[in-house]
């Protein structure tokens, strides 16, 4: 059962969650009494590593539009500035007494918040991609919105190539999605519901042309069903782009997952 | 700019790691 969401926060978080995870069984267990390693070196490339997050973090937050995202993210980067802080602390007073133990409380307080403090940050990033994506759903449901009032062919032809790019590109980016997600419920859901709207998408044109077809004859005969086709086909669309809103969303596991 | 942050996380993912690694060499001795 995979712990993280996405393959890319997996891959950068599994191998340090299992080594603090590690080193906090040893804190416990052990209480060894050994004499710690000078960790200067190691804790320097980490004060480092930290810099450099925090610098390409601000110009992360400076440069977005995503409100959320400019809250949620600075709290991560005091997270882990204050353990990378913890971790000096730590590697200084190990320097005067190896044997020091609030020092080793530190580094287990450092590491714990560097994993945490990273784990946010991913996550604050991950949930504003997830956002951006939402943004080109829900045009497209904005443009379902609007086939109803389509009568004439003009506005027919304006409405697929209105629409077509933004298929396209909710396309691309949520079956990208679909192969980042380590939930593969989740996934077979984006697949699923893809599927369908793409399936329903050339459905959708030709119904609404029929219709306009049917209200420009003189006797204007079946355009009543037509409509309803219409409307249907709408609503089916409309159903599987908020279900992939929903899913995209989603991060926890379900119970039919459990099950 | 947005890759450079995930590069970056996983950097500092890695010296977390190594520094554990460090105190972990020393604690199973």
């Amino acid at each position: 059962m995979p712990v993280f969401h996405t393959k890319t926060i997996e891959s950068i978080l599994e191998p340090v969650a299992h080594q603090v995870s590690r080193l906090v069984i040893l804190h416990e267990e052990a209480e060894d009494g050994n004499a710690m390693p000078n960790l200067e070196r190691p804790v320097q490339a980490v004060s480092r590593a930290v810099s450099n997050l925090v610098k390409v973090g601000r110009e992360t937050i400076n440069s977005s539009d995503d409100p959320i995202l400019r809250q949620d993210m600075p709290a991560s980067l005091v997270r882990v500035e204050q353990a990378s802080r913890l971790l000096e602390e730590a590697s200084s007073m190990l320097k005067a007494d190896p044997y020091s133990q609030p020092a080793r409380g530190k580094l287990i307080d450092g590491s714990r918040g560097i994993l945490q403090g990273t784990s946010s940050l991913l996550l604050c990033f991950d949930e504003s991609e997830v956002r951006k994506i939402i943004v080109e759903c829900k045009r497209v449901l904005d443009y379902l919105a609007v086939a109803e009032v389509i009568d004439t062919m003009e506005d027919l032809v304006q409405f697929v190539k209105d629409l077509s790019p933004c298929l396209t590109k909710v396309s691309r980016d949520v079956d990208a999605r679909e192969k980042e997600l380590t939930h593969q419920v989740h996934r077979e859901m984006l697949i699923r519901c893809l599927e369908q709207v793409k399936t329903l998408a050339p459905i959708l044109i030709c119904s609404m042309k029929i219709y306009i077809q049917l209200t420009s004859h003189p006797n204007n005969k079946g355009s009543g069903e037509a409509a309803e086709n219409r409307n249907y086909l709408v609503g089916r669309m409309g159903d599987e782009i908020t279900e992939i809103i929903r899913v995209l969303q989603l991060t926890t596991y379900d119970e039919d997952e459990w099950d | 700019d947005t890759k450079e942050m995930v590069n970056q996380a996983r950097i500092l993912a890695q010296a977390t790691a190594q520094l554990i690694q460090s105190i972990k060499g020393q604690a199973e001795t």
